[in-house]
C-alpha cells in the first residue's frame, strides 16, 4: 500500500507547494509510482503540475462533500510525466469546512477516499493550504507522516509550535500512527544571519534537531519560473540548484525510511 | 474618524504582515497616529510589533466572540514607539470561525468593535490570515479600503483574481464602500526574470493597471531579521532597503489619497 505524506505548516508561503509537487516529481525519478492531492483551495499544486483546471471536472472538493457520486479513480489526472498523476483541487473546496460543520465524522472524508486507491501509488503526496482547518485535519487523519517546511524565517519557526500541538492532538483523537517524520529548511540563503540563525536554532532545538533533514532548499528563482509553466523544477531545469536540492531532499527523504 | 485599511491577499507568505507592520511604523514617521489590529490566528503582527501575547491579556478573540464584556479599549496595547497601537491576536482566534457560524451578523463583529475607538486614530491598519474565510471577511466589512501586496511570482499573480472577486462579492453584499485602493508589488529582485514578467503582467493587465504603486517591497532580509527582534525595519534599520521601501509606500499612499 501507498505510504501517504502530508505536507504541512500553517504559516504561508513556505514553500508548502513547491515541496509537493517537487518531491513527488523527483520520486518518480527514483523509479517510483506517485499521486499527488492537492488540498487546497488555491489549487496550486494544480497548477504547478500544469493541469487546467476546469469547472466541469470532478475534483477532490466532489469527493470530500460527496456531492457528486463518483469513484475516487475518476477524479485522477495523468500528468506529462509517466508516474506522476493528481487529484486536483478547485475554488469550491473553500465552502467544505461550513459544509461540512454538522457531519459526523466529517475528519475522516479523504481517508475513506484515498482507500479506494492507495494499492495503485507507492507514495501519495497531499499539499495542505496554510491553516489547521478542516482540510488540512483531513489530510493529517488520512496520512501516515507529515513532511514540514520550515521557511529559514523567524515567524515559520515560530509556527512550529502550533504545528507540533495540533498534531499532537490529531494522535490522540483521530490518527494514533501518525507522526512527524522530517523539516526540511526552505528558503535558505548561507549568506543572510537570518538564514544561518532559524538553522541552527532548528538544529539545537530539543523538539526539532532529530527530524531536521541534512538537505535544504536554497532560495532560487528558477522553482518560482517553473511554476509559471506548471512544469516541476525537477523537469524543467535540471541543472539549477532547486531540482538538485529537491533530488537531494528525495533521496534523504528514501534514506531516512 | 480614522480610515480603515485591509491587507488581504489569500496566496500565503507574500508579505502582508510585514506591509502591516512597516506601513503603519512609516505612518508614525509621517505624523499620523496608527492602530494596528492583528486579525491573523498567528498573531504575526502582534510578534512584528514586539508585544508578548500572554493567555490572560485580553485581545482580539475575546471582542469577536463577545466571551468577555471587555471594552474595545481594553485590549488596545501601547507598543514602543509613540503613535503605534495594537490590538493583539492569540491563536484562539482560529475557533471563531467555527463559534459564530450560527450567528446573525457574524461578519460585523469586527467593525462594531472598532466604531468604539476609531475617532482617536488618523489610520487603523488590520492586518489578514491567508485565507477568504470569516475573519478576513470581518476585515473586509469593516475596512473603507483594500491594499493587496503582491509577491512577484506566479502563484500570488493568479491568487489576485479570486481576492478581486470576493472583495465584489463584499462589496455587493455587507460594504458598498470597499475598494481596492492598490496593489504593492513584493518580493521584487529585478535580476530575476520571474520578478520583470510579474512587474509586467501588473502593468499590463487592465483589471489592475491603475492600482499599481509605482513604490514595490524589494527583496531583502533585514525584514526578515526585523521580525525576530519584534521592531518594524522602518524603526531599527533606517537605511535597509527595507526601511526605505516601505517609507516610499507609504508617502505614496498618502499621495494617492
Ligand atoms: N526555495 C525557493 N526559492 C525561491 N522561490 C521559492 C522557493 N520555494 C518556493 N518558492 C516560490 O515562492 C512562493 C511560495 O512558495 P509556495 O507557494 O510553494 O509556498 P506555500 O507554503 O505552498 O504557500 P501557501 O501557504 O500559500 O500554500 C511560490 O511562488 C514558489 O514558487
Ligand atoms: N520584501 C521582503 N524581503 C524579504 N523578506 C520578506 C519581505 N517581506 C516579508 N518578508 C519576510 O518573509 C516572510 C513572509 O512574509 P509575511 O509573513 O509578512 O507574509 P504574510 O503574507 O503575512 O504571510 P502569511 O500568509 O503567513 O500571513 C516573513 O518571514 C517576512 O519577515
Ligand atoms: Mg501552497
Ligand atoms: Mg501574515
Amino acid at each position: 500500500n501507498a505510504r501517504k505524506i502530508a505536507i504541512a505548516n500553517e504559516k504561508g508561503g513556505v514553500g508548502k507547494t513547491a515541496m509537493a509537487v517537487n518531491l513527488a516529481a523527483a520520486l518518480t525519478l527514483e523509479g517510483k509510482k506517485v499521486l499527488v492531492v492537492d488540498m487546497d483551495p488555491q489549487h496550486n499544486a494544480t497548477i504547478g503540475l500544469g493541469v487546467a483546471v476546469d469547472d466541469g471536472m470532478v475534483n477532490i472538493y466532489h469527493l470530500i462533500s460527496r456531492q457528486n457520486p463518483s469513484q475516487t479513480q475518476d477524479t485522477v489526472c495523468r500528468t506529462k510525466w509517466k508516474g506522476l498523476d493528481l487529484i486536483p483541487s478547485h475554488m469550491d473546496l473553500s465552502g467544505a469546512e461550513i459544509e461540512l460543520v454538522d457531519e459526523e465524522g466529517r475528519e475522516n472524508r479523504l481517508k475513506d477516499v484515498l482507500s479506494e486507491i492507495e494499492d495503485v501509488y507507492d507514495y501519495i503526496i497531499m499539499d495542505t493550504p496554510p491553516s489547521l482547518s478542516l482540510l488540512t485535519i483531513n489530510v493529517f487523519s488520512a496520512a501516515d507522516e507529515v513532511l514540514v517546511p520550515c521557511q529559514t524565517h523567524p515567524y515559520a519557526f515560530k509556527a512550529l509550535g502550533d504545528l507540533f500541538d495540533t498534531i499532537s492532538d490529531v494522535t490522540e483523537e483521530i490518527n494514533p500512527e501518525l507522526k512527524v517524520s522530517g523539516i526540511i529548511p526552505t528558503f535558505f540563503d548561507r549568506r543572510t544571519r537570518v538564514s544561518r540563525s532559524i538553522i541552527e536554532k532548528l538544529h539545537t532545538d530539543e523538539r526539532y534537531k532529530d527530524l531536521v533533514f541534512e538537505s535544504t532548499i536554497r532560495t532560487n528563482s528558477a522553482i518560482a519560473e517553473s511554476s509559471d509553466i506548471g512544469k516541476p523544477v525537477v523537469f524543467c531545469r535540471t541543472r539549477s540548484y532547486g531540482a538538485l536540492d529537491f533530488r537531494a531532499v528525495a533521496s534523504e527523504f528514501l534514506r531516512r525510511k
